[in-house]
């Protein structure tokens, strides 16, 4: 039986949320194994959880924590993983989830950046990368992809903190992503953690065309927010990137769409109470709760609707 | 470690696209340092800005002079940094 006692109701370092992943691997050694998908630029590693329960299935992608200041992201992201792992064999629909697809789960997108928000500057939200000709370091990872880059909605000043980068994939971090997708060949769906506003949304952020999958994106992330609402009433918008915050390019899931992943969703969890980025941890497990039937409605219809 | 002492949140909500011009001028004001929450989109949405201590002034004249309504979210951004800081601790000593 499991005795870690790890809290997931509360803010950890990256070693600890490390020491609980390998936790999970170990508890759940059937289900549950801790892959390296690449380094962060100060080598610190890009660590996922796969849940699979065998065999090449075709999977879905969750990545939390790009942005490093949204802590809830991170910490959601963990419980989340443990909810999974433990639910498995217990719950009728996550059971079904994993026997047809394999879930890939990246806690901490942007390492370094969260090692220096919780050692140097609690608003850091870039990596740390350094920028040639420039005193200013990091870039917005989520300016960074290969869609629209460098388009509106993101700063070509390094000392932005919506610095797009020199090129697309400049950032170690998103190229190892990018690497995995490309590699793995067989993802579904990619979704996206962030904080912030209380929104969910679907590409595209660079241009304000409508997708051609509009309307089954629009029914299916209006079901998941009403699904995360109905646990304690916390409102959510849904919509377009570029139409329900701005137009941003260069954004993951702008990127994961065009490559073929129809499924492309970014949450931004909740920020009630007015405290921005410093969300009270005890807000922690609520959030993640209410995010979990969010995400659990998208990955049922995709399990559903394969393509 | 760099501190947010004085450092203020502003929630802002602009009435009108020309007020929302205005504070897209203010977003590219580098030397200002602001940092926007929560970005200014469409009128009657509401923004939020972290506003350096060093700045307050400045940018709270500005937009008193625009006519743009703003009301101060977080007062001293430390405070609520100190509550969170103390709480990890906690957390890890437990």
């Amino acid at each position: 039986e499991r005795s870690s006692g790890f809290n997931f109701g509360a803010y950890h370092s990256l070693d600890e949320i490390f020491q609980e992943m390998d936790q999970l691997a170990a508890a759940y050694p059937t289900l549950v194994s801790k892959l390296q998908i690449g380094s962060s630029f100060e080598n610190r590693p890009m660590n996922v959880l796969k849940f699979s329960t065998g065999g090449n299935k075709p999977a879905i992608w969750l990545d939390a924590g790009i942005h490093s200041r949204e802590w809830v992201t991170q910490a959601t992201a963990l419980w989340t993983a443990n909810k999974i792992a433990s639910d498995y064999g217990k719950d009728p629909s996550i059971t079904s989830l994993l026997d047809t697809m394999d879930i890939f789960l990246l806690p901490v997108t942007n390492p370094d950046g969260y090692v220096f928000s919780q050692t140097k500057n609690r608003m850091w939200r870039k990596t740390r990368s350094k920028i040639p000709g420039s005193l200013c370091f990091g870039v917005d990872p989520n300016r960074n992809w290969d869609a629209g880059f460098g388009g509106p909605g993101a700063s070509n000043n390094p000392c932005s903190d919506s610095y797009h980068g020199p090129s697309a994939n400049s950032e170690v971090e998103v190229q190892s992503i990018v690497e995995f997708i490309k590699s793995h060949g067989n993802i579904k769906a990619f979704i996206t953690l962030h904080s912030y506003s209380q929104l969910l949304m679907y590409p595209y952020g660079y241009k304000c065309t409508k997708l051609d999958d509009f309307d089954e994106l629009n029914i299916l992330a209006n079901s998941a927010a009403q699904a995360l609402t109905s646990l304690y009433g916390t409102n959510y918008k849904v919509g377009p990137i570029c139409s329900i915050i701005y137009q941003a390019s260069g954004g993951s899931i702008d990127w994961s769409y065009d490559y073929g992943i129809k499924y492309s969703f970014a949450f931004e969890l909740r920020d009630t109470g007015l405290h921005g980025f410093l969300l009270p941890a005890n807000q922690i497990i609520p959030t993640a709760e209410e995010t979990w039937l969010g995400l659990k409605t998208i990955m049922e219809h995709v399990r559903d609707h394969p393509y | 470690r760099e501190t947010f002492v004085g450092h203020q949140v502003l929630e802002i909500i602009p009435r009108n696209e020309e007020q929302i011009q205005n504070l897209e001028q203010l977003e590219a004001q580098d030397h200002l340092e602001i940092d926007f929450w929560r970005s200014p989109t469409v009128p009657e949405q509401t923004v939020h800005v972290r506003i350096p201590f060093s700045s307050l002034q400045d940018v709270k004249i500005f937009l008193e002079s625009q006519g743009i309504a703003y009301s101060v979210m977080i007062k001293d951004l430390q405070v609520l940094l100190d509550e969170e800081n103390e709480e990890m601790l906690m957390n890890q000593r437990q």
